[in-house]
């Protein structure tokens, strides 16, 4: 564990936070996209499969296990409880276009052909563009309210921050997992002309607006 | 296929 990688699950962990409370607080999930949850749903269940069958540390399993609640409370949150509030006419992209290319790509280029190899592949995979139907439904509307740029933002410097982790590790234990590597930069990539608005706007204070 | 490595991180 280094300091980069800690910021960065620490990131990670406010920004489920912050939506969380976001949504319980205004009773409300107006301006979230649905559907990038249920992709992070997805994301974490293919991927810490390995909860039963590999320990690796208390924070991790605890990690994990909020990861796992925290995104099916969200998803319960949205489609059941404040239903009335989901703005489903703007969230509209259609999640198969990410779920099948990723669920192919992990078929194609995984570091072993077993079950749980793939499925944490795909998980990888899916995880670099789940974020598209949330920033596709801010690009609709046009604007985002502060909250969930702060929540945009957060979840952003998360995968950042593991670039950081990555170069580190790579440099002081020779460690690297290229697959996660190339997927982390894509979906830091993903961000970063919604950090430029982030920066320029809603840290000065103003709405997150796009232009006409 | 590239090397199988440990998946310490989340």
């Amino acid at each position: 564990m280094n300091i980069f990688r800690l910021t960065g699950d620490l990131a990670h962990l406010l920004a489920i936070i912050i939506l969380l409370l976001k949504i319980w607080k205004t009773r409300s999930c107006a301006g979230i996209s649905g559907k990038s949850q249920i992709l992070f749903a997805i994301v974490y269940t293919t991927r810490y499969l390995d909860l039963v069958t590999t320990y690796v540390s208390a924070y991790n399993t605890l990690m994990k296990i909020f990861f796992l609640g925290s995104s099916f409370a969200t998803v319960y949150l949205i489609y059941v409880k404040f239903k009335a509030t989901y703005d489903h006419n703007h969230d509209t992209f259609r999640i198969e276009f990410l779920i099948l290319p990723a669920v192919i790509l992990a078929l194609l280029i995984n570091h072993a052909f077993t079950p749980l190899e793939i499925l944490w592949t795909f998980s990888i995979y899916l995880e670099s563009v789940a974020i598209l139907p949330q920033l596709f439904m801010v690009s609709k509307t046009g604007e985002a309210e502060s909250i969930t740029s702060h929540y945009l933002f957060a979840l952003g410097s998360y995968r950042g921050l593991y670039i950081l982790n990555w170069i580190y590790r790579y440099a002081m234990e020779s460690h690297y997992d290229l697959i996660a590597i190339v997927a982390g930069i894509v979906q830091t990539v993903l961000y970063c002309d919604f950090f430029y608005l982030y920066i320029t706007k809603v840290l000065k204070g103003k709405k997150l607006q796009l232009p006409a | 296929n590239t090397k199988t490595v440990v998946k310490d991180e989340l």
